[in-house]
Order: structure tokens, then sequence, then C-alpha cells
């Protein structure tokens, strides 16, 4: 679970 | 980007432009919760410490420097503006908001994805966006009369996470199948404090009258 797709939104 | 997503992020977008737009020019911010507000400061400004790292696209960038903009200019204008701070009446807004922001934080140090500096601010930001509309809530409670911009600006604010909580099923079925409890969580949470007040607010739409808080 990579971090980048958790963290794109608002 | 989903619909669900993008419907959400504008109603927030709307639910901030509305109470600027009340604060700018009715020059009162009479029934907001300065402690609200505070707390939806801190809440975008540890969720988007990344802001000046992680470029994600340019939506998700400016869509942050707006939501950290509006958010940080509410609360000057209930603390610093000449007049509007005269509209301020801090007698009713009593909440103590250090009561959200501490649990908070401990349990963010405790429950994480991550024992990072960026993931546990980041999901201190989740668990208390979920509580902060408390304040505000208390204080429409204790006002005898809610304007309509306010009690506007309190549905949409609801409304936008229940979008989310939409986005994340989509996401969850249609993209990647990935389980996101911290945010997943939070966000039903969050939307559960505002059940009671959908309900009165729906009611006094359906019924054309003014809303009501039960005490």
């Amino acid at each position: 679970t990579s971090n980048a797709n958790l963290h794109d939104e608002l | 980007m989903n619909a669900f997503r993008l419907a959400g992020d504008m109603t927030h977008l709307l639910s901030i432009i509305l109470l600027l737009h009340k604060i700018r020019a009715m020059k009162s911010c009479a029934g907001i919760s300065l402690r609200t507000q505070e707390l939806y400061v801190i809440v975008f400004v540890t969720r988007y410490v990344d802001l000046s790292m992680k470029y994600y696209s340019f939506y998700n960038s400016i869509m942050k420097i707006v939501f950290l903009g509006t958010s940080i200019s509410i609360v000057w204008y209930m603390r610093y503006h000449k007049v509007v701070k005269q509209t301020y009446n801090k007698d009713v807004d009593t909440f103590r908001h250090i009561f959200l922001i501490l649990p908070c934080f401990v349990l963010a140090l405790l429950i994480n994805r991550a024992f990072t500096v960026i993931e546990v601010l980041w999901t201190f930001s989740l668990y208390l966006e979920a509580v902060a509309i408390l304040p505000q809530l208390v204080l429409l409670q204790r006002s005898r009369n809610i304007d309509n911009l306010t009690g506007n600006y309190v549905f949409l604010l609801g409304a936008y996470r229940a979008f989310y909580l939409l986005n994340w099923i989509y996401r969850f079925f249609i993209e990647n199948h990935q389980v996101r409890w911290i945010p997943w969580l939070s966000g039903l949470l969050q939307t559960a404090i505002y059940a009671d007040f959908f309900y009165y607010y729906i009611k006094s739409w359906k019924n054309r009258e003014k809303l009501k808080l039960p005490a």
C-alpha cells in the first residue's frame, strides 16, 4: 500500500 | 479523481466561500464559532505539511493553497478585523478545543499507519477534523435564531465528507481495493456527528421554518 495514493486527497 | 471526490471538494470549497462571503459582506461573524475555525486551520496546516514537498496534481496543490488561505483569513477576520471582531461573542463560544486537540494528537501517536512526522500529523488532522465542528454545533444549540447563511455553511460542511465516503467506496471497489481504516472511520464519525443537524436542517427546509436546534 504505497503512501502516494493515500495522501492524494484533500 | 472521481465525481464523488470532486463533488466533495466543490461542496467543501463552497461552504468556505459562503462563510467568507457572509463575514465580508455582512461584516459580521455572529453565530460562527472561532474555536471551530481555529481547529480547521490546524487541520489544514497539519494535513498539508507535504504541500511543498509532494506534488500530486495542479488541482491538488491549488486547492490546498485555497483551503489554507481561506481558513486562515476567516480566523484573521474574526480575531483582528476591527469591525468583524466586535460581532464575535466569546461568551457563548466557550468550547475548550484543547479537549479535542490533545486526545486527537495522543490517538494519532498511538494509532497510525507509520510513526513518521508526516504520517502522524496527517492522522492527527483526520481525527481532529472529525470532531472540529463540535464547538460550532454547541454554539448553534445556544443560538436562538440561526441565520440562513450559517445554517447553509454547516450543512455544506457536513455534506462534503459524506461525498468523500462515497468517493472511498468508489475507490475501494473500482480502483485499488485498498483498505484505509483511518480516513474511513474518521470520515464516518465526522458525518455521523452531523446527523442530528442534518435532520433539523432538512426538517426546517421542508416546513419552510427557521432552523432551530434543541438545546
